[in-house]
């Protein structure tokens, strides 16, 4: 898996 | 605003419909330092509102900056400012610049 900071969380409201 | 503030625009999202309807990504820690609107749903409050966009930045939520907090804390805090009934709307100061303060 990539490292932290490339993740790309995503919140739906 | 200061030499390294970016054009920033104060959008209130009146609390119309049951769902905020927006996704966002990044926050700090991640190769988008800010939260970055993803996605605007059809129905939602900030569709009514129109004045969203896919693609801005989210520098300040009700006069709280989200500079510095990770993905869970902005999101928090957006979900909050829509679940709190002590305002009807909520204040989004947006950027379209794409950048890390």
């Amino acid at each position: 898996s990539p490292p932290k900071e490339y993740e790309d969380e995503v919140t739906f409201f | 605003p200061g030499l390294l503030e970016p054009m920033s625009t104060l959008v209130r999202v009146p609390k119309s419909a049951s769902t905020l309807g927006i996704a966002i990504e990044g926050g700090a820690n991640t190769r988008q330092p800010l939260p970055r609107i993803v996605t605007i749903q059809r129905g939602g409050s900030a569709h009514n509102c129109g004045q969203l966009k896919v693609g801005q930045v989210i520098l300040e939520v009700n006069g709280i900056s989200l500079r510095g907090r990770e993905h869970r804390e902005a999101a928090c805090l957006i979900a909050e400012a829509f679940k709190t009934k002590e305002k009807d709307y909520i204040d989004f100061l947006i950027t379209e610049f794409n950048v890390a303060l």
